[in-house]
C-alpha cells in the first residue's frame, strides 16, 4: 500500500480519570432496575459474558468482567509527552448530543481489537444512526467491535458527538446489536470541571474551548425522521408489551402475540411527546394457525397530534429502511430507531408476502413499523431470527408483514368499520405458510405433456 | 459513504487513535498488560487524548472498586494510579499495511476462510 502507516506509539501520561454523573444516572435508570432482564456488557467477544456468581448491585450490569467493564462510564484524559504535532490543522468540533434527533446519521471511527495490528485496523469506520438517548447516554446501531471502547462517534457534519462506552450488549442473553455511547459534550464538561478542581486550569480552559455554546432546550422528539415516525406506539397487554403503529385516530396495528384476541383491554402509549395513553380493545387477531401475526386494536379515544403514515405500494430491495420500536427498553426512554436496508422481498405469485431487513430488531419491537427512507409504512415487524440449535439470536435478520397484505382489509375497515376482510389473513395459501415456516417454496408440479 | 460523509470521515481519521497501557517491567516479574482501546485526539497541538478509562483500571492503587457507582468521587487524579503505569498513544494517518507494519505475533485473532 502507498498509504502511510500509523506513527510510532508516543508515550503519554495520565491527567485524570473522569466519569459523567448524568451518564451513570441514565445507565442506572435504563439498565439497573430490572433484574429479570439481565443486561450484560462486554468488549471481549461475540458471546454474552457469563452471569455473575453472586447477585450484585445494579443487576449485574457493573459486573467485574475485565478492566473495560469495571470502568464502564469512566474515561481517561491523557497528555502525549512532548509535542504531539505542531501543525494546527482543522480544529475538532463537538456537537451537543441533545441537538441530534433520534435517527440522525452517525459515523463511529475506532480501532477494533485496540492496539492489535493498528496498521490494519486503526480508524475503522462504521455507520449507523442515533437509536435512542437518555440524557448523555446514547445508543447507536453502528456496528462497534471489541477494542473500540473510547472511539469517537461523529455527526455527518464531522462534529464529535460521543465516545463509545461499551460496544456490545445483551439483554437476557440475547445480543441487542446496539452500542452504548457517552455524549462528548457532557464528558468534556465533566473533565474540564475536574481539571479545574485538580489545579490544571490551562488544560481545563482548553477542554472548555472545545465545548459548543449552551443550547436552548432539546428539540422535539424524532423531527428528522419525518412526522410519520411518531406513529409508533407502545402496546401493553397485561404483563406483555410490544410495539405497534397508529394508522388512524382510533386504529392501531400490532402483532397477535403482543395483543391476542382474548385480551380484553390493551393500553396504547404514543411515542409523540405530550400524548396521553389511550385504552383500547382487540377487535381482530389472526388465528394461531395463520402465518400472518397481526392484531387490530380499536381505541376508546382519539390519538392526538399524530400524523398517520402513508402506506407503501411498492418495495425495492436494497432501499434504506428503518424500524421504530420499543424493543429492549419499553417505555423507559421512548422508541428506538434502527437503520438498515430492505434485504429481501419474498413473493408468492408476484405478490410480496414477507419483508426482510438488516435493521437491528430486538424483543419488544414486534408490531413496530418498518418505514422507507421517505417515511412510507412498508410493513410491521413480527420477529427476528434465532438458531434453535445454538440459541443464538440474530437481530439483523428479521421479518415483517408487507403492508400491501394488510391494505385491502385496513381500507375496508377504515371506510365501513367492517372487519370481514381481515378474515382473509387466516386463509393464506399453502405457499405463504411455507414461506413463513422458513421452508422452501415448492416448485409447481410438472405439467403433463399429454 | 461519499461526499455526504466527507467531513465526518476527515474528522474521524484526524482524531482517531489507539491507546495502550502496561506496567513497567520489574525484576523477577512479568509486566502487566497490555490493555488497549480506541481514543480521540482532542487537540493535536496540546496532545490531549480522551479514551476509555478501563485500560488504566488495573493500575489503580485502591483497586477497580473505586470506580463502582457510589464508591467515590466522579474523577480521580493521576496519583490514583501506580507509578509503573506506562501509556502509549498511536494515531494516523493511514490504513493498509504500510512500511511501518511490524512483524511479530498476532495474538489470537486470525482470518479463517469462509
Amino acid at each position: 500500500s502507498a498509504q502511510p502507516a500509523p506513527r510510532a506509539p508516543a508515550r503519554a501520561r495520565l491527567l485524570l480519570l473522569v466519569c459523567c454523573p448524568a451518564f451513570r444516572a441514565g445507565f442506572a435508570r435504563l439498565f439497573g432496575g430490572d433484574t429479570a432482564e439481565q443486561w450484560r456488557f462486554a468488549g471481549s467477544g461475540p458471546e454474552p459474558p457469563a452471569p455473575p456468581q453472586e447477585s450484585e448491585d445494579q443487576a449485574g450490569a457493573w459486573a467485574d468482567e475485565g478492566p473495560l467493564l469495571a470502568a464502564l462510564g469512566w474515561f481517561a484524559l491523557l497528555c502525549v509527552e512532548g509535542s504531539a504535532e505542531a501543525a494546527a490543522g482543522p480544529r475538532l468540533s463537538v456537537a451537543p448530543a441533545a441537538s441530534l434527533p433520534k435517527g440522525a446519521p452517525l459515523l463511529a471511527c475506532g480501532s477494533p481489537f485496540g492496539a492489535f495490528c493498528p496498521d490494519i485496523f486503526l480508524n475503522s469506520l462504521s455507520r449507523g444512526v442515533l437509536s435512542n438517548a437518555a440524557g448523555p447516554l446514547l445508543l447507536t446501531d453502528a456496528r462497534c467491535l471489541p477494542g473500540t471502547e473510547g472511539a469517537g462517534v461523529f455527526s455527518a457534519r464531522g462534529a464529535l458527538v460521543a465516545l463509545v462506552a461499551a460496544p456490545l450488549c445483551w439483554r437476557a442473553r440475547e445480543w441487542v446489536g446496539l452500542s452504548l455511547l457517552c455524549a462528548a459534550d457532557a464528558l468534556l464538561h465533566a473533565a474540564a470541571h475536574a481539571l479545574g478542581r485538580l489545579g490544571s486550569p490551562a488544560e481545563a480552559r482548553l477542554l472548555a474551548s472545545l465545548l459548543p455554546p449552551e443550547e436552548p432546550p432539546s428539540p422535539p422528539l424524532l423531527p428528522e425522521l419525518g412526522a410519520a415516525w411518531t406513529a409508533a406506539v407502545l402496546v401493553e397487554c397485561g404483563s406483555v408489551w410490544g410495539s405497534g403503529v397508529a394508522l388512524a385516530p382510533r386504529l392501531v396495528l400490532t402483532c397477535r402475540h403482543v395483543a391476542p384476541h382474548e385480551a380484553k383491554r390493551v393500553l396504547v402509549r404514543p411515542a409523540a411527546p405530550k400524548s396521553s395513553p389511550v385504552w383500547g380493545k382487540v377487535v381482530f387477531a389472526t388465528q394461531d394457525t395463520s402465518p400472518y401475526d397481526v392484531a387490530v386494536v380499536k381505541l376508546e379515544e382519539n390519538l392526538r397530534g399524530i400524523p398517520f403514515p402513508v402506506l407503501a405500494t411498492h418495495f425495492h430491495e436494497g432501499e434504506d429502511v428503518c424500524v421504530v420500536g420499543f424493543g429492549a427498553f419499553g417505555q423507559a426512554c421512548g422508541p428506538s430507531v434502527t437503520s438498515g436496508i430492505l434485504s429481501a422481498v419474498v413473493e408468492v405469485k408476484d405478490a410480496p408476502v414477507m419483508l426482510q431487513t438488516t435493521c437491528a430488531v430486538h424483543g419488544g419491537s414486534s408490531g413496530g413499523p418498518l418505514f422507507s427512507d421517505l417515511g412510507e409504512l412498508l410493513g410491521i415487524v413480527t420477529s427476528n431470527t434465532r438458531d434453535n440449535s445454538t440459541g443464538a439470536t440474530y437481530p439483523h435478520l428479521n421479518f415483517s408483514i408487507p403492508v400491501t397484505v394488510l391494505e385491502p382489509a385496513l381500507e375496508q375497515y377504515r371506510q365501513t368499520g367492517d372487519l370481514q376482510r381481515f378474515g382473509e389473513l387466516d386463509r393464506p395459501g399453502e405457499q405463504v405458510r411455507v414461506v413463513w415456516r422458513l421452508q422452501r417454496v415448492p416448485a409447481e408440479p410438472p405439467r403433463s405433456k399429454l | 459513504m461519499g461526499r455526504r460523509w466527507g467531513l465526518a470521515l476527515a474528522a474521524g481519521e484526524r482524531a482517531g487513535c489507539v491507546v495502550s497501557a502496561r506496567g513497567a517491567e520489574r525484576p523477577g516479574a512479568e509486566a502487566e498488560g497490555p490493555w488497549s482501546c480506541s481514543g480521540v485526539l482532542l487537540s493535536r497541538s496540546a496532545g490531549l487524548v480522551l479514551c476509555h478509562g478501563g485500560i488504566v483500571a488495573p493500575f489503580l492503587r485502591a483497586g477497580a472498586g473505586v470506580l463502582q457507582p457510589g464508591a467515590g468521587p466522579s474523577f480521580l487524579g493521576a496519583e490514583s494510579c501506580r507509578d509503573d503505569l506506562r501509556l502509549h498513544v498511536q494515531w494516523g494517518p493511514g490504513r493498509g499495511a504500510g512500511a511501518g507494519a511490524r512483524a511479530g505475533p498476532r495474538g489470537a485473532l486470525c482470518t479463517p476462510p469462509c
